[in-house]
Formats: C-alpha cells, sequence, structure tokens
C-alpha cells in the first residue's frame, strides 16, 4: 500500500459525502446502494462513520461526469479512465467523480459501480495506488464479484495505518497475497501456456517464461473473466493447443483468453464418477498421449485419443509414485521428470527410472 | 518512445497512434512533462525512466522499452488517479 505524500488523511472520524448527480445506466436506488456499500468497506475496518447529506457541502462530493467535467483532469470517453478521486483536503478535496461514457452496472455487465467507488474511496480517504495486484487500491480494473466481497489484507493494512483499526471488524478474513519465496507455500495448479508456465494459487497465479527470472503475478478474473477465482488443477494438451481447467465439479477448456464454446462441462463428461467432488492435479504426458488425474489418495489416466479413462484406474498414488506422498496438490512434467507439489515440499520424479530422485521446496520453482 | 529493438516484430506492431497513445499514458499516471512545443524533444532516456517506472510498478520486465506486455497494460481500464503521487 502506498499514500499520498505527506501522508494526508482527514483530522476527523465523522465525514459526510453527497451524490451530486446520477448515471442513466442505473436506477438511482442501485446507485445510493452501491456508494453505501462502498463507504461500508472502509467503515469496518477503521473507526470512520460516514453520512448521507443531500444538499450543501459534503466532504465527499460525488458525481459522474464526461470528458472535461470541471476539474481539468479530463475523461476519456468510453474504457481506458473510469473514475478518479482527491485525496483527502478542502474543496475538492475527498471527491469522486465517475465516467459517465463508462457503462455502470451492479453486476459484471458493466463496470461495477460497487468496487470501482470502493476504490476511489480508498484514494479519498489518502490511500494511494497499491503495487499489489490483489489489492483494491490496485490501478486496474479487475472484477472480483462484489457479492461477500472482502477488503484485501493490503488495504486494511494501509487505511489503518492512516486512521487505526474499528472497535468490531465483521468480516476479519481479508485476503493475503501470496509471496512466491514464502517457506510454507503452497500450490493448488500449475499448466504450460504456449511455452509459459502458469502457477496457481488463491485467486492468482504467477506466469513464468522460461527467459524471464522474475514471475508476474496476475489476478485470475483479470485475465479470464469468466473463470471462478480460483482452480483447483490445470493441464496443457500442446497438441490441441487447449488449457482445461478443473475447478470442483466443473471444468473450462481455454484457447489462448478464450473459453471454448460449450464450456464449462463437467467432470464426470470425462468419465469420472458422479460422485467425485473435485480434481486436485493434473498433467498431461506427451510422450504417451495420456494425462494423469489425482483426487485424494489416487489417480487416473485419460487417454487424450479416445477420449476416455483406461481400465485399471483408479490406482493408489503411493503404490506408482512412492516418496511422493499421498495427495499431490499439483504437478507438471518436464524433460522427463513430473514435478510433485504436496504442501510446502516439491519431489522430482523420473518417469524412467520410476523415482523420486530430489526432494525441494515448493516456492524453489521461483528460484527462492 | 524507445521500443524495442531486439525484436523488429515489435517495431512493425506499434503504429504512431500507438506510441501517442502510450505517451499519453506516461503522461497521465506517470508525470512525464513534454516541452513547451509539445513535442517529446526531451531526450529518450526521461521516457525511457517513466516506462522502467510503469514497469517496476506493474511487476512487468523492467526493460524501459515500450513491448507487447507493457502496451496490453497500459490499454486496461484503470482509475484515473497516478501512480505516483508527486
Amino acid at each position: 500500500y502506498n499514500f499520498f505524500p505527506r501522508k494526508l488523511k482527514w483530522s476527523k472520524n465523522n465525514l459526510t459525502y453527497r451524490i451530486v448527480n446520477y448515471t442513466p445506466d442505473l436506477k438511482r436506488a442501485e446507485v445510493d446502494r452501491a456508494i453505501k456499500k462502498a463507504f461500508k468497506v472502509w467503515s469496518d475496518v477503521t473507526p470512520l462513520n460516514f453520512t448521507r447529506i443531500r444538499s450543501g457541502t459534503a466532504d465527499i462530493m460525488i458525481s459522474f461526469g464526461i470528458k472535461e467535467h470541471g476539474d481539468f483532469y479530463p475523461f476519456d470517453g468510453p474504457s481506458g479512465l473510469l473514475a478518479h478521486a482527491f485525496p483527502p483536503g478542502p474543496n475538492t478535496g475527498g471527491d469522486a467523480h465517475f465516467d459517465d461514457d463508462e457503462l455502470w452496472s451492479t453486476d459484471s455487465k458493466g463496470y461495477n459501480l460497487f468496487l470501482v467507488a470502493a476504490h476511489e474511496f480508498g484514494h479519498s480517504l489518502g490511500l494511494e495506488h497499491s503495487r499489489d495486484p490483489g489489492a483494491l487500491m490496485f490501478p486496474v480494473y479487475t472484477y472480483t464479484g462484489n457479492t461477500g466481497f472482502l477488503l484485501p489484507d493490503d488495504d486494511v493494512q494501509g487505511i489503518q495505518e492512516l486512521y487505526g483499526a474499528g472497535d468490531y471488524d465483521p468480516n476479519p478474513k481479508h485476503p493475503k497475497t501470496p509471496e512466491k519465496c514464502d517457506a510454507n507455500l503452497t500450490l493448488d495448479g500449475i499448466t504450460d501456456l504456449r511455452g509459459e508456465m502458469m502457477i496457481f494459487k488463491d485467486r492468482f497465479f504467477w506466469r513464468l517464461h522460461p527467459q524471464m527470472v522474475d514471475a508476474e503475478l496476475v489476478q485470475i478474473k483479470s485475465f479470464w473473466p469468466e473463470l471462478p477465482s480460483k482452480v483447483d488443477a490445470a493441464y496443457e494438451n500442446p497438441i490441441k493447443d487447449h488449457v482445461f481447467m478443473f475447478r470442483g465439479r466443473k471444468f473450462w477448456a481455454l484457447n489462448g483468453y478464450d473459453i471454448i464454446e460449450g464450456y464449462p462441462k463437467k467432470i464426470y463428461e470425462l468419465g469420472f464418477p458422479k460422485n467425485l467432488k473435485a480434481i486436485d492435479g493434473a498433467v498431461h504426458i506427451s510422450d504417451t498421449g495420456k494425462t494423469l488425474f489425482f483426487t485424494g489418495n489416487k489417480y487416473w489416466s485419460y487417454d487424450e485419443d479416445t477420449q476416455a479413462l483406461e481400465k485399471g484406474y483408479p490406482r493408489l498414488i503411493e503404490e506408482d509414485f512412492p516418496g511422493i506422498g499421498d495427495k499431490v496438490d499439483a504437478v507438471y512434467q518436464k524433460n522427463g521428470y513430473m514435478y510433485f507439489f504436496n504442501g510446502p515440499l516439491q519431489f522430482e520424479y523420473s518417469i524412467w527410472s520410476k523415482r523420486v530422485m530430489r526432494v525441494l521446496n515448493t516456492n524453489s520453482i521461483f528460484w527462492c | 518512445l524507445p521500443i524495442s529493438h531486439e525484436d523488429s516484430e515489435d517495431i512493425d506492431e506499434f503504429t504512431k497512434q500507438d506510441l501517442q497513445f502510450a505517451e499519453r499514458y506516461l503522461k497521465t499516471h506517470y508525470n512525464l512533462h513534454s516541452n513547451p512545443a509539445g513535442i517529446m524533444r526531451k531526450s529518450a532516456d526521461t521516457v525511457a525512466s517513466k516506462l522502467r517506472e510503469m514497469q517496476s510498478f506493474f511487476g512487468l520486465e523492467v526493460t524501459g522499452k515500450l513491448d507487447e506486455e507493457t502496451y496490453e497494460l497500459m490499454q486496461q481500464p484503470r482509475c484515473g488517479v497516478p501512480d505516483v503521487g508527486e
């Protein structure tokens, strides 16, 4: 998190706001609700109170406008700049302006007013943009769903450094952005995608390019808005140029950025029993054309040519891959080795000699 | 704007409009100043340093050159408040 220069903040805890005008995209009541909910994001974690006034000058004046709208920071038409807000201070200080050339919505159809407003009010209260891609104060818009929104930990730390914590936080579980060099790092899934490696953890994935030392952290939703915010497993079939992502009983096939028509499908359509709840790990072995699926303490082999699970499966992981434990969080293969991730450990398993060659820390995938 | 010369395809990909867009982006969000004539006559290093600042902020590979990834990020919808308070 970051602050504005001189760490600007309000010197009082009771602040007023006024909605000066409305967007035609939404009903007035919908705008009122989105704004109220956006303030609550911040009042839940601080001693700040927000009171709406309907006339006169409020601390935070909220308006919709287009192009040049009176502050010499013009908007730019559809998309691009969505909104801006001024840091705490007199006159325009704290005010939030929304570009009415955008399509505003209460869901994901347009730009979600609640999410954008919550971000802008962060500025109104003294937070600058954060470098944390998981933070609400990250400058790029990502739809994350507005039901059950939880303010990320980075934003909580920032705002509480300015105003302190409130008496009661109704949602104390603030999601933290994963750190790749965390000694206790565990992973959700790994896949290749056109030569890059994608390493999934919570609502994020790291992009690891073979020529780059540093991995880039990206929110799943910012890449694939239609996917769930977390995945259980993923693998690439390079022949088809498809990546498959699994979450619960559903799976998606992707061609680059695009979800292939007809997906999501149910995992039982691959031949798994209907009571199977999730896939833990998946890996495609190019040499054999088979894909291995790991579920609990068992694994299955899927023939990509016949598009059917092979007979004789499931088999116990411990029996066929001794030494890697009895569960798999994530798995990938490279140069004749399979790399199994189980908690904070990574097992390098030789496909040829059928034994574990090395035990590494999970975070060593990032050269930590 | 300094663009990657390592890959000639990169050069072809960026049109004059693309470069103007990138310049506007750096002016809006990274406090890039143009000279009074409105032409980017100041050394390309200034632009490169702003590009480096932006790439570092977003966790991209820091090259100081406009590449596809940096340009893609510039095109994403975002908040109009600059990323650098100064």
